[in-house]
């Protein structure tokens, strides 16, 4: 039995049963894809499986990375207040050279506890990190988080064809809540409790749609940077 | 009697056998999201020469069985899938990951004398 295991998991592109220490909830929207794929695949409408009209793009494999980030930056746990600042980490090492990246989008998802005891409007500050923490030199993706709104979605497909082309530039990114229109960013907020029940309440995930040129031949082959 | 005859050899002839693959039989549960089970088909049975026009069999079946019925060591045609259809599955992987993809040739549609 092992063997035919074996043979059917390296058949599906895996080489041991997966054995996840954490699962994150399954996002509505996959369930509603994996549905759509069903009914496709049933009715032998092939076509349909390369392309995903819920995002909108061409693609056949639907990966949701989860953050790392806490494996990654064990130190950030003992930071002190005030901690304002979350790092994530996506480990992209699964996918393959012949995908094509054609959609990532992170998913932050804030928690209403992070906003409790602070009334101002927030401004949520997505960084990619470039150097070496501590002192990263970080592009800014700056984006404005209204009170009302918790569920921020950025678009990484640029950043994610770096990392995916130069795995060694893939240092994470760095979330971090600044007072709005706050340009100094000494003045920082103190959120309710300690560092880390501050952090459970900011959930990440990367959203990556790719397309694989064997098992879906009519699309376009669009250019490719060489690793 | 001939009938009958006929029917019991029917059984044995190339046919298609539904066959329920159940992840949780295989203590993949854990790991596969969706689907949490599939219908598929296994084929089995004879590829009789008497009788190979009454299946889709491929002009290589027909001719191999008719060599079969010559030198005994040339092998009858096999009873195989000839219509096959993808799936698609939900699971995680090592790392936690969510990944939604489709299978080809995971389901066995028909089966005929190859």
């Amino acid at each position: 039995p092992q063997l035919e295991e074996a043979s059917l998991l390296h058949f599906m592109g895996l080489n041991k049963v997966p054995s996840p220490r954490t699962t994150q909830p399954v996002p509505s929207i996959l369930m509603k894809i994996f549905q759509e794929r069903q009914k496709a695949a049933a009715t032998g409408h092939y076509q349909k499986l390369c392309y995903v009209k819920e995002f909108g793009v061409p693609g056949n494999l639907i990966r949701l990375f989860q953050d790392q980030g806490a494996l990654s930056h064990p130190m950030e746990v003992a930071q002190a207040p005030p901690c304002t600042q979350k790092f994530h980490f996506f480990n992209l090492s699964v996918i393959t050279q012949d995908e094509q990246l054609m959609m990532a989008k992170l998913d932050l998802r804030l928690g209403l506890n992070a906003y409790n005891a602070l009334q101002q409007d927030l401004e949520v500050m997505v960084s990619v990190v470039q150097g070496p923490a501590p002192q990263p030199d970080q592009k800014l993706v700056l984006h404005y988080l209204p009170w009302s709104q918790r569920v921020l979605h950025v678009d990484l497909l640029d950043v994610v064809k770096e990392w995916n082309s130069n795995p060694q530039s893939n240092l994470g990114l760095v979330l971090e809540l600044l007072p709005k229109g706050n340009n100094d960013s000494t003045m920082t907020i103190y959120p309710e409790g300690t560092c880390d029940n501050w952090r459970q309440f900011i959930q990440a995930s990367l959203m990556v749609v790719t397309l694989t040129h064997q098992e879906c031949p009519r699309f376009p082959h669009f250019p490719r940077k060489r690793r | 009697a001939t009938l009958s005859t006929m029917e019991s050899t029917s059984k044995h002839l190339c046919q298609r056998h539904q066959m329920v693959i159940n992840f949780e039989d295989l203590g993949w549960h854990k790991w596969i999201i969706a689907p949490k089970e599939f219908r598929t088909n296994y084929c089995k049975g004879d590829c009789p020469f008497s009788l190979m026009s009454f299946f889709n069999s491929s002009n290589y079946a027909f001719l191999q069985t008719l060599m079969n019925s010559r030198t005994p060591e040339v092998p009858k045609a096999a009873c195989v899938p000839t219509k096959l259809s993808s799936i698609s599955m939900l699971y995680y992987d090592s790392y936690g990951n969510i990944i939604l993809q489709h299978h080809e040739g995971m389901v066995v549609d028909e089966c005929g004398c190859g």
